[in-house]
């Protein structure tokens, strides 16, 4: 009869994609803030909000969804497709180097990284490869103790490719070789070309840039700086048991070509997760 | 001519990216350019040209503003009080508060003034030995317990050890923690309690961005800031974080860190800041 097909007609035409250009500025200048606020690099929300209001305005939202749901949904696609293809190291024998910029957990990362390995039945093994912070190689040595790992280190050597080498020598047969390195940041000529040395001595299978979760605009240009010396292949996002966001993983992400890893949250040998890129992205929505 | 809202906004748009981009978190930038607008709120500008950089003026005055506020003279305040002094550094995990103590030392006794520090982070791996190599090197006695002590007690035996040898300075080294961490934060709020400081410095990252302001706050309220120091700014980072924990605790930057070396800290000056923001 007739109400029953007006009804079903008023349903179809409610369930119509129908485009809210009001709405959709709105959600788009409160998710432009929310990067911000997460420290994503300016230029890059920028250019991710530019793409999203394009998207919004031109593609057709799915059935059922509202202006807002439309929007986020786009958002969602363009952040993951910043993210990258996702990675699982893999577990076979391997040197891996610990690389980045001041005080942001690269030794502490190492004692992590360690326990995760041997809890897959990998033998692991660590090198004290940073000869510049005072009592580094203690940290280390406590570390390696706390988690039941034989490190190498010699507290008279100052070169780093010496000790490197001689760690290498050293734990041959193991499978899985951590190099700590000594924080550095881009502008440290010297440094960055120590770091560049151990890595064309060792070149090892992989090299992860370990980064601070509250890194603000800088995360970036430090990244790229990283990368050109020795072609990061993994990004560890530490901290993130604070209220840090970490927008700048992305650049990181951006400027490395190398997917996040692992994130670490907390100060334990426990305290590391693999990455999660759904809760990774809601986290930086707010 | 009145200021005309749009050249107005236009202005302040570009300002504020400049000050986004240099790390000055985004609540700070907002509250800065709302003072802004206010000010100039239909104010008469004799020439077009003029607009830019009236604006930039004023920006730049409520930035100066910001980073003025309830100043502390470092100098006279040691020079003053009556010893010793007690100066406690709290901050989140890996900002530079075992390397700036160091700092302090050194600072202080190219002024005549002796120092002992209190190894009161007793929890991380190598902290107690990182510290006994830089009392070493500076030839400053450290106070220490045992790897998993508590913190408070180290502070107390180093306080009263400054009194009965006639040391001028304590300076207290605690663990970084995460301002989310309620056990930590109470952890700090006893040594506090035990230690009695004068001074509460909160040692904070150049790098660090927008969270900055949360971290800095949550620290106020647990433990009263009494002025800040900025690390790592020789990274290159433009250290809007300054700005970001000025406005946030209502309280002065102190020093800037621009090193690893025990001479790598320089007294913060607002004119310094503003420069290096905007170029
Ligand atoms: N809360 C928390 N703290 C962490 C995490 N990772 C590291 N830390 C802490 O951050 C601080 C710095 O860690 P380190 O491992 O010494 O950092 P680093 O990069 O080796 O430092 P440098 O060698 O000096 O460049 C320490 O207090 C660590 O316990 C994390 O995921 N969460
Ligand atoms: N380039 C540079 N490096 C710095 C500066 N201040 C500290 N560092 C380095 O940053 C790293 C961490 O410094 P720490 O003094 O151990 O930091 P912390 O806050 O005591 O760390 P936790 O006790 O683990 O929380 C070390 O490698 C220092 O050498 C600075 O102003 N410039
Ligand atoms: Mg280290
Ligand atoms: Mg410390």
């Amino acid at each position: 009869n007739l109400s029953t097909s007006l009804r079903k007609t008023l349903k179809k035409i409610a369930n119509y994609p129908h485009i809210d250009k009001d709405v959709i500025r709105e959600v788009i200048h409160d998710i432009q803030r929310a990067l911000v606020m997460a420290d994503v690099n300016v230029r890059m929300v920028r250019d991710i909000t530019r793409r999203i209001e394009e998207r919004a305005l031109s593609e057709r939202p799915e059935a059922g969804m509202s202006s807002k749901e439309h929007v986020i949904r786009i958002v969602y696609e363009e952040l993951v497709h910043i993210l990258g293809e996702s990675k699982e190291v893999p577990l076979k024998k391997m040197n891996i180097m610990m690389v980045g910029l001041y005080g942001q957990g690269k030794t502490t990362t190492a004692g992590k990284l360690a326990r995760y390995f041997q809890r897959k039945g990998m033998r692991v093994a660590m090198i004290a490869g940073d000869v510049h912070r005072p009592a580094a190689i203690d940290q280390l040595r406590q570390i390696a103790e706390k988690v039941n790992v034989p490190v190498y280190y010699d507290y008279d050597e100052k070169d780093a490719v010496k000790i490197v080498l001689g760690g290498l020598e050293e734990f041959k047969h193991e499978d899985i070789i951590i190099i700590d390195t000594a924080g550095r940041h881009a502008l440290e000529d010297d440094l960055i070309d120590e770091m560049r040395c151990i890595f064309e001595a060792v070149n090892p299978d992989e090299k992860f840039l370990v980064l601070d979760a509250t890194i603000g605009q800088q995360a970036g240009p430090q990244a790229k700086a990283f990368n050109d010396a020795v072609q990061v292949t993994g990004v560890v996002l530490t901290k993130l048991d604070g209220t840090a966001k970490g927008g700048g993983a992305l650049s990181a992400v951006a400027a490395t070509h190398a997917p996040i890893v692992f994130i670490g949250t907390g100060e334990h040998p426990d305290d590391l997760e693999h990455f999660d890129p759904p809760r990774f992205i809601s986290r930086l929505l707010g | 001519k009145r200021l005309k809202f749009r050249v107005l906004n236009d202005v302040l748009s570009e300002l504020e990216i400049i000050l986004m981009e240099s790390d000055v978190a985004l609540p700070v930038v907002d509250e800065i350019t709302a003072e802004v607008k206010s000010e100039l709120e239909g104010v008469k500008l004799r020439r077009k040209e003029d607009v830019g950089e009236f604006i930039e003026a004023s920006l730049k005055s409520a930035i100066r503003g910001v980073l003025t506020t309830n100043p502390v003279d470092f100098d006279d305040f040691i020079a003053r009080h009556e010893k010793p002094v007690v100066l406690m550094f709290v901050g989140v995990n890996g900002t530079g508060k075992t390397t700036t103590i160091a700092k302090i030392v050194q600072y202080l006794k190219d002024r005549g003034y002796s120092s002992v520090i209190a190894a009161s982070d007793t929890f991380r791996a190598g902290a107690i030995e990182q510290l006994g190599i830089h009392s070493a090197r500076l030839g400053v006695k450290l106070i220490k317990h045992q790897a998993g002590g508590d913190p408070a007690a180290v502070a107390y035996d180093a306080v009263e050890h400054a009194k009965a040898r006639h040391k001028d300075v304590v300076l207290i080294d605690t663990a970084g923690r995460m301002q989310t961490n309620k056990n930590l934060m109470d952890e700090m709020k006893k040594i506090k309690r035990v230690a009695k400081p004068h001074m509460m410095i909160y040692v904070g990252d150049s790098l660090a961005g927008n969270d900055a302001v949360e971290q800095a706050s949550t620290f106020n309220e647990a433990v009263s800031i009494t002025g800040a120091i900025l690390c790592k700014i020789d990274s290159d980072a433009r250290g809007g974080a300054a700005l970001s924990i000025a406005h946030a605790v209502g309280k002065p930057i102190l020093f800037v860190g621009t090193g690893q070396g025990y001479k790598d800290l320089v007294p913060f000056s607002a004119d310094w800041m503003v420069n290096r923001l905007f170029g």
